[in-house]
């Protein structure tokens, strides 16, 4: 990993005593090295070394006993400086219920996310109706029912006919007049090159104003995540970002991707297929797995 | 202005970024631009096209040796679909029922992700919509039960193909990578030369994490082929070269659509023609 290499790195360089810009450029090299790796967008990675080498070469390096863990700190603090901004605790309506549309690719984790997310306010004290709004995939209906029934919370289908933006519009009515604090719309999977479903989401946007927009993003993703999360974003003016499947090895770099792109933050991550495996997002410590 | 003879240093970082951006990842991506260097003498001075039919040559060279048919050599023929979660496995094995279907072989779809909400009400869809039938059992089962009894069904049938869905799972979860040792065991213990093909579905929006997923799998399960989905995406899914190149696992499939018919074969040159589009 990219600690380890340094500490190599930098001893050998620490032998010729005082570091040189030459010797910054090279550290540099395998930090976008380990960037790429990570999967950070190729445009993001070249932004960020050119921050970096300019941090390196002030005097806090050149005159450090321990200049390989002086770059260190500058690209960790780098990386967790631009996963930091926004607001990453929830958008609330002033009066119920607050709406929340999850968005996103096939099979990102939507569905599973949606019902986690009602587990999780349910766990804070608040009340949740969830809302299958997916017609289309074979199931998608049935599969929220059992998750909401895991963890007894209503889910709303409507009815079999109706279309996606029919089906959130009276989930809407409903949640209003049973007065439940949250509203979790689970959308159907889509391309963000589909004129049609994106065009189809924006209406539903339209419809019914929520509160937050939640990309779902799987932490796999690779180069594309920049495109994917710039068309939701001028679609729908995303309101944050969850990302999923983070117990896996993957390294995330999508979501520093994003974050550096649209600047929208990332409120939630996914580590796990149980109901429970939602947590807080925490820039720091995906700065750490980012570098590896 | 002109370094290296035939390329200049701007036309190399132009084909290193479109490289990456297509998820070839970096060191592939060095290999391929040192292999373009080492034919430069061959390029004339500024002419770009003639470096791009070059980088397609080098590519398609890779990628051309892979052997991209599925193993019907003996039937019946057992065939595992294997993955990381929300690849499109499911779909993938419904699609390839239905190919196999119009061809008019006896297929058997297997439903033994007994684990997922709605995973067997899925695949039951599907196999109607594919108009195949589809084994299943009760949730919850021991996926390698279902096995057991779906394949012990296959040899007393006049079953051509079966195809088995499995449940998705990280490849860093070592409990579910036995799980799938011990399902690939029902199948050798079953079926003579089962499991024909172990096809690891990847998504094709998936950066340089593919590369790790393949190589947990190939090591611990043997996997015969890759089957790229969602390559209708905006994803070139360059991380495939690395794989065929390093792990030797070839793509057999590509998913391009969420319609029964949204399967294709393989084909090195398409691939390659789509990867510098
Ligand atoms: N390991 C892991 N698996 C997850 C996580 N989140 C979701 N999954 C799994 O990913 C797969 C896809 O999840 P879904 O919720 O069906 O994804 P989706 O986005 O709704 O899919 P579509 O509706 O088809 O677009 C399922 O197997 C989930 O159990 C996570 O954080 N970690
Ligand atoms: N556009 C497109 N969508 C696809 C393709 N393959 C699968 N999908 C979609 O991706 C989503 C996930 O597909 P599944 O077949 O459920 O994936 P899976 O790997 O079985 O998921 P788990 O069993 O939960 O791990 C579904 O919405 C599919 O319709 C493809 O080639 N193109
Ligand atoms: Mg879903
Ligand atoms: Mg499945």
């Amino acid at each position: 990993n990219l600690t380890s290499k340094f500490q190599v790195i930098f001893k050998k360089l620490r032998r010729k005593g005082r570091l040189n810009p030459k010797d910054i450029q090279e550290a540099c090299r395998d930090i976008k090295l380990a960037l790429l790796q990570a999967d950070v967008n190729f445009r993001v990675v070249k932004e960020i070394i050119a921050n970096i080498s300019k941090k390196a070469e002030g005097k806090e390096v050149m005159q450090s006993l321990t200049p390989g863990q002086q770059v260190i700190k500058i690209v960790k603090s780098e990386l967790t400086r631009i996963m930091e901004g926004g607001e990453s605790d929830l958008n609330l309506s002033p009066f119920p219920p607050t709406i929340i549309m999850l968005v996103g690719l096939y099979g990102c984790g939507k569905t599973t996310t949606c019902a986690k997310l009602g587990y999780y306010l349910k766990q804070k004290g608040h009340s949740s109706m969830l809302v299958a709004a997916d017609p289309y995939r074979p199931a998608a209906s049935e599969q929220l029912k059992i998750l909401g029934k895991r963890i007894d919370i209503p889910v709303y289908t409507g009815s079999e006919e109706g279309s996606p933006v029919d089906i959130v519009k009276s989930s809407k009515i409903l949640a209003e007049k049973e007065m439940y604090d949250f509203l979790l719309i689970d959308t159907s999977g889509r391309l963000h090159i589909d004129e049609g479903l994106m065009e189809e989401l924006r209406l539903m946007k339209e419809e019914i104003s929520p509160n937050e927009v939640l990309l779902v993003v799987d932490a796999m993703t690779g180069q594309e995540a920049v495109n994917i999360a710039k068309t939701f974003n001028e679609k729908l003016d995303i309101s944050g970002v969850i990302l999923t499947k983070l117990d896996s090895d993957a390294r995330g770099g999508a979501g520093l991707s994003i974050n550096m792109v649209i600047g929208k933050p990332i409120k939630f991550v996914g580590v796990g297929e149980g109901l429970s495996d939602l947590s807080r997002f925490y820039p720091e410590r995906m700065a750490s797995r980012i570098i590896g | 202005i002109f370094v290296n003879k035939g390329i200049s240093q701007r036309l190399i970082s132009e084909v290193e970024e479109r490289l990456i951006l297509a998820d070839v990842g970096i060191d592939t991506t060095s290999k391929i631009i040192d292999r373009l260097k080492d034919i430069q003498h061959k390029i004339t001075p500024g002419n770009e096209q003639q470096v791009l039919d070059l980088l397609k040559h080098i590519v398609y060279e890779i990628l051309r040796d892979g052997n991209f048919h599925l193993n019907l050599s003996q039937l019946p023929c057992v065939i595992m679909i294997i993955g990381v979660n929300g690849v499109g496995k499911t779909l993938t094995a419904a699609k390839l029922s239905k190919r196999f279907k119009d061809q008019g072989m006896s297929v058997l779809l297997v439903a033994s992700d007994t684990f997922r909400a709605s995973a067997i009400t899925q695949l039951s869809l599907l196999a109607e919509r594919a108009g195949v039938p589809l084994f299943k059992q009760k949730e919850g089962q021991d996926p390698s039960s279902v096995v057991y009894d779906a394949l012990s069904l296959v040899n007393k049938r006049d079953i051509d193909v079966a195809i088995i869905d499995t449940s998705g799972r990280s490849h860093t979860n070592f409990n579910l990578i036995k799980e799938l040792q011990k399902m690939r065991k029902v199948c050798e213990r079953l079926i003579d030369g089962a499991p024909h093909e172990v096809l690891l579905v990847l998504d094709a929006t998936t950066g340089q994490n593919a590369f790790s997923q393949a190589k947990v799998f190939r090591d611990n399960l043997k996997v015969t082929g890759l089957s790229l989905a969602k390559l209708d995406s905006s994803s070139k899914g360059g991380i495939v070269i690395a794989i065929f190149s390093e792990l030797g696992i070839p793509v057999k499939l590509v998913g391009v659509g969420e319609g029964l018919d949204g399967l294709l074969t393989f084909s090195p040159r398409q691939f390659v023609e789509a990867l510098f589009d």
